[in-house]
Formats: C-alpha cells, structure tokens, sequence
C-alpha cells in the first residue's frame, strides 16, 4: 500500500507537475511534538526512471503525519494550537541564530535543539531579524519534536517604525522579497515540524507583500473540500 | 563515471579579498588557478560560512565574540563594501556519461555574485535567502573542473551609531537580507553583514529527467485512522527528445530493531 509507479511523458526540455494519486495509510504512526508522544518519522523515497535510460534522479525526505490547527483566541486574543486535534500548551523560546558567523553546523543544531527539548520546551520562534534556518535545523526539530514558528525577513525597528521612521515599505525591492519567500518555502515545507509561517517581527510587511504571503501560502482549493478533513 | 545523485562541495575552497587578487574570474578558473603560498594572498575558506568566518579561522582578525574584540574588527561601513567582497575558489571532479547532466547547486549566497565555471561567466541575482541551480553539463571537464566565485556584501550595509540601537541606521532594511546584522540591543554588529556562500554548496548528477521539489501533504479521516498522503513533484526533462518515463514513491517506516515496513 505504499509503493506506487506511475508513467508519464514528459515533452522534450519541458518541465511538468506531476501528482500522484493519493496514498492510502491505516492508521498511520503520527508525528507529536515533545512531550506529547513520539515522533514517529516515515522516509519518503521518489525516484525517476526513464526508458532505455535508466534511473534518472531520486529524491528522499524523512515526513510525519501530523495536522496543526491554530486560531487567535477571541478572548485572550493568545494564539491557540492544536496537534493532531489535541490542545497544546506552548512552551517556547525564541531563537535569532546559533552562531554569527553562519558556522551552521548539523552537530551545533543537533545539539542546540536537543537542549532546547531537554529543557521540555515544544516550539522555537524563529526571529524575523535572523535567518530562514536551514533545512538541517528543521531536520533536528523534527527528530526532537520543536513545532517551528518561522518569520519572514521583516521586522518593526528596521521596517516601519524608528524615528525617523525606516523602510516603512519595507525592502526596496518587492519582487525580490517574494521571490525568496516563496523560494524558502519550497525549500521548507516538508518538514513535520514547521508549524507557522509568520509574515515579520511585530510588524506585518508591506501591503502588497503581505497580500501576495497570504495569498500563496493558503490552502489549497483540493483540501477544502467537505469530501477532505 | 558520475553516480546519479549529489555532491556537496565543502572542502578544498580557499578565499581572497577581491581588491588584493589582479585576475579575473575567466583567468581564476583557466590559466591562472590561484593556490596557498608564502607569496600569494590566498588563504583556507570556510564554505559554507561567511567572509569574516574565513578570516577567523586564518586567524587574520580575533573571534568577534570574545571579549570586545568585536571593535577591533574593521567595520564595513568604516571599510566600504570592497573590503569585504571575497573570491572564494575550488576544485571538482565530475566525469559524467552521455545522457547525464551536471548542475551546480548554490542553497544560499549573501547577497550577490558572479560564478565562473572553466572560463564561462554566470551573473547571480540578489537576495539573501534563495537558491541558485545552474546547468554546467556542457562547460565540464572529464578531469578537475575549476569553480570561483565572486561574492559582494548587502547592498545597503549601513552605519552603526556610536549608541547601537535597534538595527544600526535601518539601512539593512532595504535589501532582503538578514537583518540582525547591523546589531540589535543583545546582539553585536556583524563587520562583514555576513557576506559570503553560507550555506551548501553542491553538484548533482541526473539523468535525462529531474525532480523538483516535491511537495508532501496528509489529510486524515474517521479520527486519524485513515489518512492519505498527496505528493506533487515537479519533473524537468532537460534532454531534447520527449521522454517516458516512470515515477516511482515508495515509503518506509522503521519499526523496532532496525525492521523496516515497506
């Protein structure tokens, strides 16, 4: 139930989407964040095989079932999660980067992820005046179970307020903005543990860019379906 | 012969400041491939890391990050943008067969840079955060191949006030660019606004037919008891025929004790 090959033709020095037909799982081991179960991992291989070729390329990634669900309490006007259906108590810190000089090795997030598990929290803020984290950093948190909130590259003291006000359109260039976010977003969205894109740090961007984030990061029509949860 | 699959590029680089190298990339990466040497201003590169990383690790300046060493370190609104613009060089070998193509993976650059390939010449385009994927089948050599890479800081640096502050004087603010760098009111001021290749560094070696970022999502029913993974890839042909080919997804779990379920 879950290998499954299909064929396509693909015109020459074209590019096509390709999407399988959905992949059917019983009861599926899910993905929980600390302290709330394991994290259960399943590694996802794709492969190409061309005619009278051969194996063409392959690409692999560990992913976990998991659905986050969160709103802004009306009350409180706190943000509430859930994971898998169940309510979360965010216990979190927030995190710029782990070195200045970007010697962003796999053993230094290893171990500064695990400490932040060993310290029983379940979410890391990542600032809006740091980095997009690497794929690696992901990689960790979803070995150790730390939901990510993930900011895009904007933040109130550099982009809208100060005296006198800075940047309050933001970067100057607004294309080149969304070109990376949406380049970052291919490169981190498989991981289990991205939980929340966030469009800056106490600010929200530029009208037009944030538009185009809301925009492209909605739900897909497919999933809303009734048909689908 | 080249294996399909990828090469990650994070040894043998070596870095120079731009102002103290007179040859350009065509001659970098033809007739004249620059080595360590007692007479030459060349020294070990970190890549993946920054220009002021390499300069650590030769010792050319004190960790940023001990004491106030960080105010011994030329700023680059003090320096100007040359000061801290690098060539970065290395080597590769990649002898791919027939039908196979080469590219050259860059996942990101801060924040603009010109590559040369053996003598051939690609602009990269701004931006701190994006990845760069260029098609070098056809300039590869069957031996060593020869990579430079001219690399500038942000575009706006900025100035940090003699008081700090929140982002120095906000000038950060206009490129797409990490924007801790000018200092904030925990953070130091980073002298080069980490310019360099910081992050992987890489070759990958297809076939006719290539994936691109694949696209996974669940949906779960009844509970969690039923739950359907959708995949979306993107599959690029970049051979001149058009091509069949069957695409395959498998997935694993390993269960207790090295036991896999396939």
């Amino acid at each position: 139930e879950h290998l499954q090959t299909e064929n396509v033709l693909i015109p020459a020095q074209g590019r096509i989407q390709h999407t399988f037909k959905p992949l059917y799982f019983y009861k599926p081991e899910l993905w929980w964040p600390n302290g709330m179960g394991k994290q259960n991992l399943y590694d996802i291989l794709i492969t190409v095989v061309v005619n009278e070729f051969g194996e063409s390329d392959s690409w692999m990634q560990p992913f976990g079932f998991r659905k986050i669900e969160s709103v802004i309490d009306s009350v409180t006007g706190g943000r509430l999660f859930k994971i898998n259906g169940e309510p979360i108590f965010i216990r979190g810190g927030n995190w710029i980067l782990s070195d200045g000089l970007l010697r962003l090795s796999k053993e230094r997030y290893r171990t500064d992820i695990k400490f932040h598990a060993d310290m029983n929290m379940n979410m890391i803020r990542c600032w809006g005046g740091g980095l997009a984290e690497r794929p690696e950093f992901y990689h960790f948190c979803d070995i150790y179970g730390l939901l990510v909130w993930q900011e895009f590259w904007i933040t109130g003291d550099v982009d809208g307020r100060g005296v006198p006000v800075s940047n309050p359109n933001g970067p100057l260039d607004h294309e080149l903005f969304l070109l990376c976010a949406r380049d970052t977003v291919k490169l981190l969205r498989n991981h289990p543990s991205l939980a929340l894109w966030v469009g800056g740090n106490e600010q929200v961007p530029p009208k037009d860019i944030n538009e185009a984030l809301k925009q492209d990061l909605r739900l897909h029509s497919y999933f809303e379906t009734q048909l689908l949860s | 012969m080249a294996e399909i699959g990828k090469t990650v590029l994070d040894f043998g680089w070596i870095a120079a400041r731009s102002t103290e190298v007179d040859v350009n990339g065509v001659q970098l990466t033809t007739t004249n491939p620059p080595a360590i040497s007692s007479e030459s201003r060349w020294m070990e590169a970190a890549v993946p890391g920054t220009v002021l990383g390499t300069l650590v690790k030769n010792k050319a300046i004190p960790d940023p990050f001990y004491g106030l060493e960080n105010e011994a370190i030329t700023d680059i609104a003090d320096s100007g943008r040359d000061y801290y613009t690098f060539w970065f060089f290395t080597k590769f070998q990649c002898q791919r067969l027939l039908n196979q193509y080469v590219h050259l993976n860059f996942r990101a650059i801060n924040y603009s840079a010109q590559v040369f390939v053996n003598g051939h010449k690609t602009e990269l385009p701004k931006g701190m955060f994006r990845r760069h994927t260029l098609d070098v089948t056809d300039i590869l050599h069957p031996e060593s191949n020869l990579l430079a890479l001219i690399v500038h800081p942000p575009d706006h640096p900025g100035t940090i006030p003699p008081e700090g502050g929140q982002g120095g004087d906000h000038e950060i603010g206009k490129d797409v660019a990490a924007q801790y760098v000018q200092g904030w009111d925990w953070i130091c001021p980073i002298r080069d606004r980490n310019t360099g290749i910081w992050d992987e560094v890489s070759i990958s070696v297809t076939g006719p037919v290539r994936i691109i970022d694949p696209h996974l999502v669940s949906t779960f029913f009844d509970d969690y008891k039923r739950a359907y993974l959708h995949v979306t890839a993107e599959l690029e042909n970049k051979s001149t025929w058009n091509t069949e080919c069957s695409v395959n997804i498998q997935i694993t779990a390993e269960l207790e004790n090295g036991v896999c379920l396939v």
